[in-house]
This record gives structure tokens, sequence and C-alpha cells, in this order.
């Protein structure tokens, strides 16, 4: 474990409570892409699915079952508690044309091919399309309230503090991991165009980003 | 090829 990991899992844990407790108070989720959401959702049914099979760490087994059941809570909160809010018809990303090439692509390549090693690496290409539903849904609104953003600007710090993670881990203990890596280039990519808005607009105090 | 048989990454 380093200080990039640790703060990549803070980022991240921070980015899904942020997310969670707006829809909760606000008791509405209108403009967040339940569809991303569930993209999240099963991201990390396929990637933890070693949760009973293989004991890392008490940290590794607690976060899995917090990002587990974080993910599930916003997901019942936007399609059952405040469905009525959910703006479906913003919410348009045709999520199959994510989920059959990730899917293609995670049996092609892949570092083994079995069951467990397929779905790990389906979840580690699904992650960096993930967001896309959501960025979608903000350039078809033209704005997103100031604390989605909050989330986006974490959910985004978290896998590029993952990149400087994994470049310590290259220099210290010679780890890398191919596939992890080019997918969070990837994913951290998607993020720069939403990064610029970021910190032009909302962080000038502007409160709700609304695109040009 | 990594270690990839243990995933200590979340």
């Amino acid at each position: 474990m380093n200080i990039f990991r640790l703060s990549g899992d803070v980022c991240h844990l921070v980015a899904i409570i942020i997310l969670f407790l707006k829809i909760w108070r606000s008791k509405s989720c209108a403009g967040i892409s339940g569809k991303s959401q569930l993209l999240f959702a099963l991201v990390f049914t396929t990637r933890y699915l070693d949760l009973f099979t293989a004991f890392i760490s008490i940290y590794n087994t607690v976060m899995k079952v917090v990002f587990l059941v974080l993910a599930y809570a916003t997901v019942s909160l936007i399609y059952f508690r405040f469905r009525k809010s959910y703006d479906s018809e913003s919410d348009s990303f045709r999520v199959e044309f994510l989920l059959v090439p990730v899917a293609g692509l995670s049996f092609l390549e892949n570092y083994s091919f079995t069951p467990l090693e397929i779905l790990w690496t389906f979840s580690i290409y699904l992650e960096s399309v993930a967001i896309l539903p959501q960025l979608f849904m903000i350039t078809k609104t033209g704005e997103a309230e100031s604390i989605t953003t909050h989330y986006l600007f974490f959910l985004g710090l978290y896998r590029t503090l993952y990149l400087a993670n994994w470049v310590w881990r290259y220099h210290e203990e010679g780890f890398f991991d191919q596939i992890a890596v080019v997918s969070g280039v990837v994913q951290t990519i998607f993020y720069c165009d939403f990064f610029y808005l970021y910190f032009t607009r909302v962080l000038r105090g502007s409160g709700k980003m609304t695109l040009p | 090829q990594p270690n990839f048989t243990i995933k200590d990454e979340l």
C-alpha cells in the first residue's frame, strides 16, 4: 500500500458518499445518470467476486463491502425510492454500445482465460467507460449541479491517483498490471475535459457548471 | 506477466 493508492481509495469513497448523500438529502436524483450508477454496480460486482475466496487484508475486504453496498444503495435510490425524479429522457446513452465491446475485449485481451479473470478484466474495461452516460447526460442537459461536479471531480481524481500509484509500484516493486494501467489512462482521459470545466467554471464560484 | 492471481487493488 502507498499514499497514492490510499488517497485514491479515499477519493473514490468520498465521491460515492457525496453522490449518495446528495440524492438522499435532496430526495431527488435529477441530473444523475442511473445508467452510470448501474454500470458502477456491475463493475464492483464483477470485480469483487474474490471477496469470499481471496483474503487480502481487513482494509481490502471492508472497502469492497462498502463500495458494493453504497453502489447498490445508490442504484436503488435512483430506480426505486426517488424514481419519479429520475430523468430517463436525458439519461439516453446507449449502454449496449459500451457493454458489447467491453465484454468482447475482455474475452480477447486478458491474463488468463478463466471465469474469475475474465470477469475481473471485464470490470476493469467497463470502469474506464462507466462514467460516459453521466458525462453525456451533462452535455445533453447543458448543466450540472455543483455537488454533482464535486462527485465527478473526486471520481476522476481517484483514478488519476491510481496512475501515480502504478508509477510508484513499478518503481518500487517492479509491479506492472498492463490491463489496469491502460484502462486507467483511458478512464482518466475521459475526465480531462470535465476537469478543465471544473477548474475554470465551478471553482470560480459560479456554483452551477453550465456547458458552453 | 504480473502476479495477476492476487488482486490486491480495489
